[in-house]
């Protein structure tokens, strides 16, 4: 479903160059549960940027559905963002100006769900992870670990068939943390959803087919998990 | 140290009240290392925003060295701020267009410090958390994690007697979460410095005096730890 051949990305910055991901070779099979871990700065989040088309590798090819997203022009990849892919970011990524509800609808609204309906599933999703009394706080009116569960409502709202869950748990209670590791995984096992996790979570770790060990940017260890 | 007594908080929006805190009566010793601990929306940053004199509560006192805040004028708190309290917040706080080092000294020039010892003072901080390669890094050019560390890095800064440190490992791989824990810990134990973090990572509340728990807003339970 998803792979990346040979993808380097370096930053030049005025003080230097730094290398965040070195000729990485990873590739994930549709229906897949994989878990991408390793130190802070080892380039997780780069890793996901070049996988959820957000960024462009400074070599290497990126391929979805074996295609190669570098050759597709931008309202493919709006396309892509918005109706394939579901990226869960580390910081949230909130619309401070919008509530909890309109920052779950607003991607149904762009894949042209109308209102209604739009409205129902976002309540829905909400609901599912803990929040259906919250739907009209902003983020500021909203905790950490609140903000957080808006982030993976939205990820899921045009019913992606690829999630890139950027540390989802971070923010999260050990509770919260299992209701959210318990709904991605059903999201795998009953929908065939494809889902790549950034995390340090034990728990979500274990819930994984296979675990992926990045280091300084490279690739550096896999192992696969026996799950029944 | 610190202490709050009865302290309500209370938020209305268009849609209702939410009581993110219900009369909390909560005392922190000096020199002492307490947890607080509880699910999603608890109330744990709000509490941390009543004791920060970050926010008033809407009843109840609150007393820093058993001077009430809410008698303090606004050069007074800003001083308790900037001088007293190192604040880590949990969603970093950073300032975008300023580079690691100097949103670690920006506190210091604040204090009065001369500007090569706040620089001098904030390379070693951040060198102690691991980030002595990243000083002229902006937050949009660091990794989840490294964000959270130079909001470490930057809450001690002026050497606070009270370290608020709201969930300050939730981005960080469990060796760097471990080096944090130790640095907190050293600071409580060869410095006194009080300490109070927010945290759902079990081994940051192990190195505590003291766990309490929070739920809906209330103090439901407190336990010793019996440390060597
Ligand atoms: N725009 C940028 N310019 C320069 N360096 C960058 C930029 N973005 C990221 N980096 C660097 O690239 C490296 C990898 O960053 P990345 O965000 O992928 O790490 P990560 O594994 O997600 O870390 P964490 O667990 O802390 O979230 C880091 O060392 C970071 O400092
Ligand atoms: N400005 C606000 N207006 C309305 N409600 C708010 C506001 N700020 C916080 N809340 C609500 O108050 C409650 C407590 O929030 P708080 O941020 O203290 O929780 P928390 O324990 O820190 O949660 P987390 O572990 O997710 O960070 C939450 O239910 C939240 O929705
Ligand atoms: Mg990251
Ligand atoms: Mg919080």
């Amino acid at each position: 479903l998803a792979q990346t051949i040979g993808v380097t990305k370096t930053y030049s910055l005025g003080s230097g160059k730094v290398c965040a991901l070195q000729k990485v070779d990873f590739s994930v099979m549709a229906g897949e549960y994989v878990s991408i871990v390793g130190p802070s700065g080892s380039g997780k989040s780069t890793l996901f940027n070049m996988i959820g088309a957000l960024d462009q590798p400074t070599s290497g090819e990126v391929f979805l559905d074996d295609i190669d997203i570098a050759q597709l022009d931008s309202n493919e990849l709006a396309w892509l963002r918005c109706r394939k892919i579901g990226y869960i970011f580390q910081t949230f990524n909130l619309i401070p100006v919008m509530s909890a509800i309109d920052n779950v609808t607003l991607p149904m609204i762009f894949a042209g769900v109308e209102s209604e309906a739009s409205v129902e599933r976002g309540i829905d999703l909400l609901d599912q992870v803990g929040l259906k009394e919250r739907l009209h706080h902003r983020p500021n009116e909203l905790s950490g670990g609140q903000q957080q569960r808006v982030a993976i409502a939205r990820a899921l709202a045009n019913r992606p068939s690829l999630i890139l869950a950027d540390e989802p748990t971070g923010n999260l209670d050990l509770a919260t943390g299992q209701e959210i590791i318990h709904l991605l995984q059903a999201l795998n096992q009953d929908h065939g959803v494809t889902i790549i996790t950034a995390t340090h979570d034990l728990k979500m770790i274990e819930a994984s087919d296979r675990v992926v060990h990045l280091l300084d940017g490279r690739i550096v260890n896999e192992e696969r998990n026996e799950r029944d």
